[in-house]
């Protein structure tokens, strides 16, 4: 494993440490996408099925557990928490989800490495994940006063990312015949729906003051 | 089978 994938994984890593800590200190989701939480939580599902029948490392086994455990967590903060459910944006977060989930899908029907059940999902979990930031981002577009906590948690998220394609560069030239066009691709189009946050999140960084994203 | 070997990312 490169510093890079592994600077990846611990970014991913506090990112939910980030929103739990946003979600439980304030008692309040305020801001944050239930749509794109549970697409995350379906990703990780749909990812993770080989959990227990293919051993990779201790390291791989832990992380899949604890990102599966932190998205139901976090699902159960947003939907069954009796003081924070009531703080969601209910009105506001309403990307469907079968514009998402739909053309995943399909795509993941047609293109995929092997027609297999288990190859299928996983390739389905890859294009959803490039996608499932969207309904986070027109939620975050029409919140004011975006709280600190919320930006950073959208900002590490993108930035891993952005690790894991200098993760995939490292490996390329390291790593005979380490090839992989769907989760490249996937990757590079889920760090370009970043860019545009990337740009109004260090732009308020750098003249300290508060993010906003025009709308 | 690529399955196995490929999928060490998380």
């Amino acid at each position: 494993m490169n510093i890079f994938r592994l600077a990846g994984d611990m970014v991913h890593l506090l990112s939910f440490v980030v929103l739990v800590l946003k979600i439980n200190a304030t008692k309040s989701c305020r801001g944050i996408s239930l749509k794109t939480q549970e697409l995350y939580t379906l990703v990780f599902v749909c990812r993770y099925l080989d959990l227990f029948s293919n051993f990779i490392s201790m390291y791989n086994t832990t992380m899949k557990i604890v990102f599966l455990g932190t998205s139901f967590a976090i699902l159960y903060l947003m939907r069954g928490h009796k003081v924070i459910k009531v703080t969601y944006d209910r009105e506001q977060d309403t990307f469907r989800y079968l514009f998402l989930v739909l053309p995943c899908a399909l795509l993941a029907l047609l293109i995929h490495n092997a027609w297999t059940p288990f190859e299928v999902v996983w390739t389905f979990s890859i294009y959803l994940e490039a996608v499932a930031i969207l309904p986070q981002l027109v939620l975050l577009q029409r919140t004011q006063n975006i709280d600190n906590l919320t930006g950073n948690y959208v900002f590490l998220l993108g930035l891993y990312r952005g690790l894991y394609i200098l993760n995939w560069i490292y490996r390329y030239f390291t790593e005979p015949h380490y090839i992989q066009w769907i989760v490249w691709i996937s990757g590079i189009v889920q760090t370009i729906l970043y860019l545009d946050f990337f740009y109004y999140y260090i732009k308020s960084w750098k003249n300290n003051v508060k993010l906003a994203l025009p709308s | 089978e690529i399955a196995a070997a490929e999928k060490d990312e998380l």
